[in-house]
């Protein structure tokens, strides 16, 4: 009756609320934490300290160097045709402006095939993109590339929509990427309600100018950690299950849901686990993985150092996506590795969390998923996640504990399960 | 270099999902 107990300790009983209640603690106490900042470093430091007197094993940081870059002061000010001081974020590793700002005439595009049509009208320009939404991972495009298409047509900055499936006027920042032999031109995103209306305005023909200032710095790369416990195995030590989730945050809100519920599901699996005197035939290991949001950078460094073990690794598990009520789990595996999987998912059936999606992976496991091991994500309800998604609305206001509990049966159940197996998983 | 495991399952996917079920 082992799933019967866990579920029964992480929903119903002594744990309910747990994970939720530990990550109030921590976010309320440090707040945001940005790769490179000291917000991250405590983070770190009180984590060690968590999981030490939380009584797991070999509880260890694994040096990492990692991006550091801050926003500073910044604003946008559009000048004509109205006096309308606007909400902004600066995007990750985006140039400042010079101290006096940048003052230019607006080019607002729909899309980038819109820039290349009307290229000879962006040099000098400031470039809005008004995109639509569509699907995150497709709109995303826009945030991550929009710099480096303005500045190949010679734009001097660009604004760029926040990439949200719903806005209260919040700006959403994230990563964005320069390019080698393009200028790099100051970046940041805007609310969608500001780009939808100079997208109105322009298409009445009105001239838009804006003041852009930006304060933004980068830094020599700073020195951070992954954390990592385990509970090591009884019959199979060398053997690993990975557990995850990135300690990082955007500077904004409280990195409460992206990614706060995930490392915090991921410790309390290892905690109910332990909580319930269990000690599965091979090695539980928790990684909380620092500077994901610059792109995965701790999770790189874990994979170098790692990779020579790859051949012991039976399942990596990664939450990313929320921490929501679960659907299920995204899966990436042999068909033998799927059809196994669906019978450990069958013992979530009490709180009917039993399907098996395709598509397992994530930034921080994606290195082992593309090497042949088998990966696993929560797959969780995300009707609010990308309207808070790095935004100042990320903060505890938005996670449940109840679902947060839910989430953690799930990931303790299956991590226990596939650890305690006879064999490792198949692979393909 | 990544090093892959041989898929050397000595048990038949009857007898795993005998022993999944074991855990309910």
């Amino acid at each position: 009756d082992v799933a019967k107990a866990i579920i029964d300790l992480a929903v119903y009983g002594k744990a309910q609320n747990r994970s939720y209640e530990r990550l109030a603690l921590l976010v309320d106490t440090v707040g945001p934490r940005l790769s490179g900042s000291k917000s991250l470093e405590k983070a770190i430091q009180i984590m060690y300290q968590n999981l030490k007197e939380d009584g797991l094993e070999n509880v260890h940081l694994e040096p990492v160097k990692i991006p550091h870059w801050e926003r500073g002061e910044e604003s946008a000010v559009m000048l004509e045709p109205r006096v309308h001081r606007m909400a902004l974020l600066g995007l990750g590793g985006s140039v400042g402006t010079p101290p006096q700002g940048i003052t230019a005439e607006v080019l607002v595009v729909t899309s980038f095939d819109e820039l290349q049509r009307r290229a000879p009208e962006a040099k000098g320009k400031i470039v809005v993109y008004n995109q639509p939404y569509a699907i995150y991972f497709k709109t995303v495009e826009y945030r991550v590339r929009g710099a480096v298409e303005a500045a190949k047509v010679g734009a001097l900055a660009s604004l760029i929509r926040s990439v949200a499936s719903f806005s209260i006027y919040s700006p959403h920042t994230g990563v964005q990427e320069y390019q080698d032999g393009v200028p790099k031109i100051p970046t940041a995103c805007i609310t969608v309600e500001d780009a939808e209306m100079m997208s109105r305005m322009a298409s009445r023909g009105s001239r838009i100018v804006i003041q852009l200032k930006m304060g933004a710095k980068n830094y020599a790369d700073a020195d951070s950690f992954n954390t990592v416990a385990e509970i090591i195995g009884s019959k199979y030590p060398e053997q690993v299950v990975l557990v995850s989730g990135h300690l990082d945050s955007w500077d904004v809100g409280q990195g409460a849901m992206d990614d706060g519920g995930g490392a915090f599901i991921s410790w309390e699996a290892l905690s109910l686990i332990k909580d319930l005197g269990l000690r599965p035939k091979r090695t539980l290991r928790l990684v909380l993985w620092t500077a994901e949001e610059q792109g995965g950078i701790g999770a790189f460094q874990y994979y170098q150092s790692h990779k020579a073990n790859i051949s012991n690794y039976s399942l990596v598990m990664e939450s990313d996506g929320g921490t929501f009520l679960p659907y299920g789990l995204q899966f990436t595996g042999s068909d033998k590795a799927r059809a196994i999987m669906k019978e450990v998912m069958g013992l979530l059936q009490p709180i009917n969390v039993t399907r098996v999606f395709s598509d397992g992976g994530g930034t921080d496991i994606k290195f082992w998923v593309q090497a042949g091991v088998p990966g696993a994500s929560l797959l969780d309800d995300l009707y609010k996640y990308f309207s808070f998604h790095h935004s100042q609305g990320d903060t505890m206001t938005v996670m449940d504990p109840k679902e947060m509990s839910v989430a953690a049966a799930v990931w303790a159940v299956v991590s226990y399960v596939v650890a305690d197996l006879e064999e490792m998983l198949p692979r393909s | 270099k990544a090093i892959y495991r041989n898929d050397t399952s000595q048990r038949t996917f009857e007898e795993i999902k005998e022993e999944i079920a074991h855990y309910g």
